[in-house]
């Protein structure tokens, strides 16, 4: 097997949801709201940690390292 | 690696070994606490290079699909499931999506989704993706605003706002952020499987010249001069993925293969190759 090396090639998963409570769509914040001990809990699964992040009136980014 | 949270929606790009459809549980149980329900997911990847270090549930694309089966709600009871081919061997793209009865047709008609796998790097290039010998003594954001500055990668969006981040030995991740848009860039440069990829979102609409997808897709290109490369473009309209080669064959690329397919809650995918023109 050839030795193994990082593997480049990325998994990709984006996922929609959708809200009936009008006070929570209203904040307009949904999935901003999500506390970052949370996506910590969230990136524990897929074995990766936020190195960096920036964030605007629209979405937050976060470079993430495994 | 990438993460984006919008309002309603989220996307995680992982390289590497990650478990990565191991966060979908979590975060619709953490969603579900403010409210929000699982509407449509979508997964795509395009072929590893060493497979066999993959981790349970991305051992194959099979054992990821039943994963996914098995893990996304039953309300979200449409779903498909495709590889689509091409001419360069081992270089398929994989895709997965799944969705509710009101989310077959994409609410978002005009916009589109670009993924670019490139592989082989121009050695030049790859090499402004190491760090001196003993790191340099510079952190990582610190080393990574220097490769975004000497590589031109701040050049492809100019009005983006970019964070980025350099890895010790080798190893570079960006993400530009410019209204409701985002665009990241993933490199792996070390000589024999050399990678990087390029994403970002537009609009059909879009026709001022730097977010227009034929100038932003080579510009990012050129950083890296890719002997081989493939592009997947997401869109409910067919108006996308011909822009493509119009972007690439003037930079020496050659459109080798061309595979299109549909998708609930996605619309089109369609998967191109290209290898850059013998001299």
């Amino acid at each position: 097997m050839a030795m193994s090396g990082f593997e480049g090639f990325e998994k990709r998963l984006e996922l929609h949801f959708f809200g009936d409570d009008p006070a929570m769509m209203g904040s307009n914040l949904g999935l901003r709201l999500l506390d970052f001990e949370s996506l910590e809990q969230v990136l524990n699964a897929v074995q990766c940690t936020v190195v960096s992040a920036v964030a605007n009136q629209y979405f937050d980014a976060y470079v993430l390292s495994e | 690696s990438s993460l984006f949270v919008y309002p309603t929606k989220i996307i995680i790009k992982t390289c590497g070994t990650t478990q990565l459809l191991k966060s979908i549980r979590p975060l619709i149980h953490h969603a579900c606490n403010l409210g929000l329900s699982l509407c449509s997911c979508r997964y795509t990847r395009g072929s590893f290079i060493f497979p066999k270090a993959q981790p349970s549930p991305h051992t194959s694309f099979k054992e990821e699909v039943l994963y996914l089966e098995d893990t996304v709600p039953d309300n979200l009871c449409y779903r498909k499931a495709s590889v689509m081919p091409s001419k360069i061997t081992n270089h398929s793209w994989h895709v997965f999506t799944a969705c509710d009865e009101s989310h077959i047709i994409p609410s978002d008609h005009d916009i589109y989704t670009v993924e670019v796998c490139m592989t082989d790097l121009d050695r030049a290039s790859a090499r402004k993706f190491f760090l001196p010998p003993g790191g340099g003594n510079k952190s990582g954001d610190v080393a990574g605003k220097e490769m975004t500055k000497i590589t031109g990668i701040g050049e492809i969006n100019p009005r983006a706002m970019i964070c980025d981040f350099a890895f010790d030995p080798c190893g570079y991740s960006m993400n530009g952020i410019h209204n409701d848009r985002y665009s990241t860039i993933h490199v792996t440069p070390e000589d024999g499987f050399s990678y990087a990829s390029f994403e970002c979102v537009g609009s059909i609409f879009d026709d001022d010249d730097i977010e227009h997808l034929v100038g932003t897709l080579r510009r990012a290109v050129q950083v890296f001069r890719p002997a081989s490369l493939s592009v997947s473009t997401t869109c409910a309209s067919h108006e996308v993925w011909p822009r493509v080669a119009h972007a690439l064959e003037p930079i020496g690329l050659k459109c080798r293969s061309c595979a299109a397919d549909e998708f609930p809650s996605a619309g089109s995918i369609v998967f191109q190759t290209f290898t850059a023109r013998r001299k």
